[in-house]
């Protein structure tokens, strides 16, 4: 359950910084 | 305490040293949008260096994201927005015109609330520069001056002094 979460967090913060860089035009 | 941002969600504590700035680009959505969209984008690079995992964190950020895109959208066509390099130049005249302002009634003597909120508006948004690249050596001591002198005017009239 532990690296389940963990997993899902690492995605939710790729979204976050992918969503980041398109705001910057870095993608 | 938990600070209420209109829009977002109660500021995680790990999230105080982006409070100030928070506030500021609240200050600025109608006077300064441009000012308003970078302080945003400073608080939520910072807020994701601080902390981006844990599910309060990360509501908060998402969030901010949220405004942000959507500052963006009201935004297009402001070249200030559009082009970073042009962002840039606009948050730091903005900055400098706060730190001069806030200098000349220094130099003049006059002392008052105001004038320790120019000085202290403009190191934070001297802070926001951060979001472009590093600062120079002139804004590094714009910065450390300008929060230097709020901190010092605040405490001189707190305590019924006159600053020097």
């Amino acid at each position: 359950t532990g690296s389940l979460s963990a997993s899902v967090a690492s995605t939710e913060q790729d979204e976050l910084s992918q969503r980041l860089a398109r705001l910057r035009d870095q993608v | 305490m938990a600070t209420a941002l209109p829009g977002l969600p109660s500021l995680p504590p790990q999230f105080k040293p982006i409070q100030h700035h928070l506030r500021t680009a609240q200050e600025h959505d109608k006077r300064d949008p441009v000012v308003a969209y970078y302080c945003r984008l400073y608080s939520i690079q910072t807020g994701m260096k601080i902390d981006s995992k844990s599910p309060e964190c990360r509501k908060f950020l998402s969030k901010l994201m949220d405004q942000l895109e959507t500052l963006k959208k009201q935004l297009a066509g402001n070249e200030s927005v559009a082009q970073e390099v042009v962002g840039n130049a606009h948050v730091e005249n903005y900055a400098l015109k706060l730190f001069l302002y806030a200098d000349s009634e220094d130099r003049s003597g006059r002392f008052h609330k105001n004038m320790i909120k120019s000085f202290y508006t403009s190191s934070l948004l001297l802070d926001v520069l951060s979001v472009f690249g590093e600062l120079t050596e002139e804004n590094l001591q714009h910065r450390k001056y300008a929060r230097w002198k709020a901190t010092y005017i605040h405490n001189c009239l707190k305590n019924g002094e006159t600053p020097q």
